[in-house]
């Protein structure tokens, strides 16, 4: 019989097939099912339904429910691909896989535009841009000029936005981007490299007969 | 005042709200 379960258990509801999922992402199954055990805690934090919610999503940001905030409400956004309010665990693991160390860049440039296309209009636009600005100030507690914020506006589409129609878009954020490589390092999250280790009670868990590595 | 130097984009990516990694801590 081994250290592992030898039967196959019936997975939760929204639980999708951890063999079928690694196979559709750049995680092992093993790492899918780490990846469950950290689903797990986030979605029962508020309302133990098998699904993140809203709150539960900024909960496990912040560590403060009552903290609304337009980044993680975009983020939320781009989790919740059914648009549904609620992300499911085959969501939140083909997300998470945007954001693994191994993705492609294409990946990780293609989800920063949609990041930041708040309105969805295959453009990001000034006003989008100036409206984070303005969050991200009223987040820091740091204090701008209105006069500062333009001036950076304009140093910034100067730059990104190529052909100067006050809007960049998919070609010209994809040019900005390998420019300043830096503006990607949000989409990297070194710790999905280690997910196995920082969540081994996956192993107790496991669905599948043996652990694939 | 120093002169703001980076660019929209650098700032915005200083939020909390996109740092992730925070998700992994318990």
């Amino acid at each position: 019989m081994g250290c592992f379960h030898s039967t196959v258990r019936k997975p939760a509801p929204g639980h999708e097939n951890p063999i079928i999922l690694a196979s559709q992402t750049a995680f092992s199954v093993s790492e899918v099912e780490a990846l469950f055990e950290l689903f797990k805690s986030i979605s029962s934090s508020v309302i133990d339904d098998g699904l993140i919610n809203k709150e539960e999503f900024q909960l496990a940001l912040f560590k403060n429910r009552k903290k609304e905030n337009l980044f993680a409400n975009r983020i939320f956004d781009l989790f919740d691909v059914k648009h549904r309010g609620v992300i499911d665990f085959g969501d939140f693991v083909r997300a998470m896989n945007v954001f693994h160390p191994n993705a492609p860049q294409e990946d990780k440039i293609s989800f920063s535009f949609k990041l930041y296309d708040m309105d969805g209009t295959g453009f990001i636009e000034r006003h989008e841009v100036k409206q984070m600005l303005i969050a991200l100030l009223c987040e820091s507690e740091l204090k701008l000029a209105d006069e500062t914020i333009e001036t950076i506006l304009d140093k910034t589409f100067l730059e990104a936005d190529v052909d100067q129609d006050g809007k960049i878009d998919k070609s010209e954020w994809h040019n900005f981007v390998t420019q300043n490589p830096s503006l990607l390092k949000i989409m990297t999250l070194p710790y999905l490299r280690d997910i196995t280790t920082t969540f081994p009670s996956f192993v107790f868990n496991s669905e599948v007969e043996e652990i694939a590595t | 005042s120093q002169p703001v130097t980076m660019n929209a984009f650098e700032l915005i990516s200083k939020s909390q709200g996109l740092n992730l990694s925070s998700l992994f801590e318990k």
